[in-house]
């Protein structure tokens, strides 16, 4: 008995030269059958993550023969947003390795690239507003990504049916901009004096928010997601209080010496502008835990380790959609297995009621950069990784670590011969090492 | 597979697939055709996926129909 072809049918609206978004349909239906296989699919979307279901159900033998078991498979993920953070800033990563990892997470049906471009250390993305950001705030010339770089990154994962959300981090981890933006940071004092020390973006200068507009402007219209990642992480007041001109604002505002009430006000300003602009905010859980006021649709990413239960708890009855991060920060790295940490996660593991539980869209695995660049970015990445795409996309009662460890030892050697040079879950081979 | 999928019937008859005769294409009804490129390359990418490695260590395998 012989398997000829397979046939891929789309049966709505194809979405064939479209972006997929978060509501995009990844639904298909697989039937494995003498003389054709059916791929039925309601979008390219749903067709992308059968396409990889087929192919890892394809089995050569040693002798080089090509089997298939008939089978019949239904599958949707079970969240919306499978994320994979990575991070440009701290080390520039070649466009290629960004390209190398769409790849991979495609095996592993994530579908949304989490590009955290700039951050203190160096400001690759080269803005067609503010070519001087990129200019003085790069690494150097060659550590920039061009439009043509970041339209190349787009379409790559346009075809892969993911998503690519950037995050623009302010008022904290904005040192870099301040390079190649005079006046956009503000200068500390020591104590009256102003010193060569700068800290979080100005927020009380009309010329900050003019910046902004034009700057979000240009990113709504490169980044064709309708989410930009705004930050919000990690703001150090210190130089705020230091500098006379910032505490007389707060002053006439009333804000007295709360500066969180002077976080808001600029957040609130960003906002705004994203709002302006058609587009919605993504922030880091910072921004809600300080109070500050969130427009409804925003997304609250949960990134702190401590008690993040509870942290969605308290985002989601607040009516606010979360994203889990926090037990998902790969770039910790220990010794042995610890895929199976990030395994046994149940994101839904915290007291709300059904309704709440819904606003959690989803999760991201974070490969922060300090000690990660192109030489170790996909080891690290894969397939630590791949354990939290299978929590975000299979059913919540898939968690049989045994069953896990059998199918991750294979799925990690598909990857690698498939040029993803993913580590090893523990000891052992893989099968097609003998053949090269 | 990886990740699971939310329901997999799996039968023990065992198929063999000819690579120089295997074909992915587009279904008659399919809203989606030739002129979507974004399908077009992924048949292309997963049919190297599932057939390159081999092509390019193996080269066809003696394999008869029957």
């Amino acid at each position: 008995a012989q398997l000829q072809q397979l046939q891929v049918s789309i049966t709505l609206k194809s979405e064939c030269d479209s972006f997929p978004n978060v509501s995009s349909d990844e639904s298909y239906s697989l039937l494995v059958k003498e003389p054709v296989a059916f791929l039925k699919a309601n979008s390219v979307w749903g067709a992308l993550r059968g396409l990889e279901t087929f192919s890892q159900l394809v089995y050569q033998d040693s002798y080089g023969a090509f089997t298939i078991k008939e089978s019949s498979i239904t599958d949707s993920p079970r969240f919306a947003h499978r994320g994979i953070l990575i991070d440009t800033s701290r080390h520039y990563l070649p466009v290629k390795t960004i390209l190398k990892t769409l790849d991979a997470m495609a095996f592993n049906k994530f579908n949304v690239l989490h590009w955290h471009i700039v951050d203190d250390q160096s400001f690759p993305y080269q803005s067609t507003a503010f070519p001087e950001l990129s200019n003085k705030g790069s690494y150097s010339l060659s550590h920039i990504y061009t439009p043509r770089d970041v339209h190349t990154v787009l379409e790559y994962a346009r075809f892969r049916g993911i998503r690519v959300i950037p995050e623009f981090d302010t008022p904290g981890h904005a040192a870099s901009w301040g390079k190649g933006q005079k006046g956009l940071l503000t200068p500390c004092y020591n104590p009256s004096q102003q010193i060569e020390k700068f800290g979080p973006i100005n927020p009380i200068l009309n010329t900050t928010y003019t910046f902004f507009n034009t700057f979000f402007k240009e990113i709504s219209s490169v980044f064709p997601d309708q989410f930009i990642h705004l930050g919000g992480d990690e703001v150090d007041f210190e130089c705020w209080s230091s500098n006379p001109n910032i505490l007389n604002f707060m002053k006439k505002k009333g804000f007295g010496r709360n500066f969180i009430r002077l976080e808001s006000f600029y957040i609130k300003n960003i906002f705004n502008i994203i709002t302006s602009l058609k587009k919605h905010s993504i922030v880091w859980q910072e921004v809600f835990d300080d109070g500050i006021e969130l427009q409804p649709d925003t997304v609250v990413e949960v990134w702190k380790g401590e008690n993040y239960f509870e942290d969605l708890k308290q985002v989601t009855s607040s009516g606010f959609a979360a994203i889990l991060a926090a037990p998902w920060y790969l770039d910790a790295i220990s010794y042995g297995q610890d895929w199976r940490r990030y395994y046994m996660v149940e994101p839904l593991n915290f007291v709300g009621s059904k309704k709440e539980k819904q606003l959690v869209i989803g999760g991201e695995a974070c490969l922060w950069g300090e000690y990660v660049d192109a030489t170790n970015l996909i080891p690290r990445l894969w397939p630590r990784a791949s354990a939290v795409g299978e929590r975000l996309w299979s059913p919540a009662t898939v968690t049989n670590l045994d069953d896990a460890y059998s199918r991750l030892v294979i799925h990690r050697c598909r990857m690698v011969s498939r040029g993803i040079a993913a580590q090893p879950v523990f000891t052992g081979h893989c099968s097609h090492e003998y053949e090269m | 597979l990886w990740p699971w999928p939310s329901s997999v019937k799996v039968s023990p008859k065992l198929l063999n697939i000819v690579v120089e005769n295997f074909l992915i294409d587009h279904g008659p009804n399919s809203t989606a055709g030739p002129s979507c490129s974004l399908l077009q390359e992924a048949f292309r990418r997963y049919y190297n996926y599932i057939f390159g490695f081999h092509k390019r260590y193996h080269g066809p395998a003696e394999f008869q129909g029957g």
